[in-house]
């Protein structure tokens, strides 16, 4: 069956965006029927997927409020296995009334995405950062987190809240919450003190919940949203784009041997 | 009289944190005194001057809950001119009560700060991203606003809805709200297309809102949490030092000019 991970994080700006599309598109490149739903209303998942976000109607807000299937407003992409949903342009504009909707239609949510699993393959969710309600319907709605570490992130405290927000969170959910998927590190630069620092102390304080390979810091990641494609595609040789097909092989090898 | 700062941005990781710890001290050593308050329960500020932020008891909570004067839960740092108020340890591991407090006693907090105006000549408001009870309560506190952009940030519109919210905010606040300091550009690199781009956007769509003064992406500034002092102290020649010397002589000219 499908799988439903959610990427997630308390910071902000540690790579969940630029990670959920280059996975998601390394995924379907390696044969998985691939939707990606970016329940964060900022632009990132859409954008990088070339569309202008302001000019999306229909998304999330058709299926929390008319119950709608996510294959009904899901969007196709310039990859053949990977479809997109977004909230509505609207979600932009009025954060708070769509914070809100998520809140009281979590439920709508999790079914939804239920249903979605005969669809797709692999299923990817992208957060915001913390614990807010887009947040909570989306472990409440996945098999599995995964959580990216920024390499400067010195506040591994962050890191440990988040691990036991998601553990305490899961003693309320009917199916008992997602696994730790896994911790993969983000923007790693080996030239510098801090990339090492924080590498030596993941490795130490969450040794096999970390997963062997990392993202480096490039360039040609951080102009992903100006291609408006995924990395894996306008530069499939890149080392950042190498580093996503290696985690997406870490975690199918995973799979395999479950 | 003092000036009240606060440091905004919708989205997470662009500077705000290093920005604030760097600006106060370059403000500190040009003869300022300069009160930082932390308002976001990450570690952020006080990691980067020194202190381990499971360790602060008091702090915020006092102010809030029994009408402390910020005075007396300022913490002082290496450096003689800068002290530094966060929320209490307790906040780390309760985040969601934290937000609480400082929904309902957004008021105590202004009056504190207002209170403050008398012992220090700058006082810098660090806030957690996007438009939470921190932010809305040190907006209110505040006599302007600086928001970083991250180079990379090709969704401007998040600036759009920064500005907007904020302006549409202070209609409901007794002080009409802050001004708009100016917006500075963070972790630029020159190099890549990206930055340059956002660079060249930004000039087109905010002109004289934009500060002339940007700030490099270098590796000391990233390394500022190891080491426990701002960058401006440990490496006070480096290019990113350099730069919050510049941003503080921009604003402080600007203010004789008032
Ligand atoms: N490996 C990388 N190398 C270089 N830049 C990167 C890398 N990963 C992400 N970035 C850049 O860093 C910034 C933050 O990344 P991204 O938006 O993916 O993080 P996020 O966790 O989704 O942020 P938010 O918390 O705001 O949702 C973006 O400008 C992105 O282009
Ligand atoms: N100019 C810079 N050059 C290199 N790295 C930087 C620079 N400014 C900030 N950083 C690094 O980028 C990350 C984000 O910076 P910072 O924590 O200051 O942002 P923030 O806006 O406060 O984040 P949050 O939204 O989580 O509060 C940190 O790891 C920091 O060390
Ligand atoms: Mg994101
Ligand atoms: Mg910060």
């Amino acid at each position: 069956g499908a799988r439903v991970i959610s990427l997630v994080s308390q910071k902000g700006g540690v790579g969940k965006t630029t990670s959920t599309v280059n996975l998601g598109a390394a995924f379907a490149l390696s044969g998985h029927r691939v939707l990606v739903i970016g329940a964060d209303p900022q632009c990132g998942v859409s954008r990088s997927l070339g569309f202008a976000p302001e000019q999306l109607h229909g998304g999330l807000r058709e299926v929390l409020l008319s119950g709608m299937p996510l294959s009904d407003v899901a969007h196709a992409t310039s990859l053949d296995q990977l479809s997109m949903v977004v909230p509505d342009a609207w979600a932009l504009d009025e954060e708070r009334q769509y914070k809100d909707l998520m809140n009281r239609h979590a439920d709508a949510f999790v079914e939804a995405v239920d249903e979605a699993r005969a669809e797709w393959d692999t299923i990817l969710i992208d957060c915001p950062p913390g614990f807010g309600p887009e947040t909570r319907a989306a472990l409440a709605a996945s098999d599995a987190y995964l959580a990216p570490v920024q390499a400067e992130e010195l506040c591994r405290d962050s890191l440990r809240r988040l691990l036991e927000f998601i553990a305490e969170y899961s003693t309320t959910l009917p199916s008992g919450g997602p696994l730790l998927e896994g911790l993969f590190m983000t923007m790693t630069d080996h030239r510098t003190l801090m990339s090492r620092h924080v590498a030596a102390s993941l490795d130490t304080e969450f040794g096999t919940a970390l997963l062997d390979h990392s993202v480096p810091r490039t360039t040609r990641l951080a102009e992903m949203a100006l291609h408006g494609r995924p990395t894996v595609i306008y530069d499939r040789r890149s080392l950042g784009s190498r580093a996503y097909f290696d985690l997406v092989d870490e975690l199918m090898l995973r799979w395999l041997k479950d």
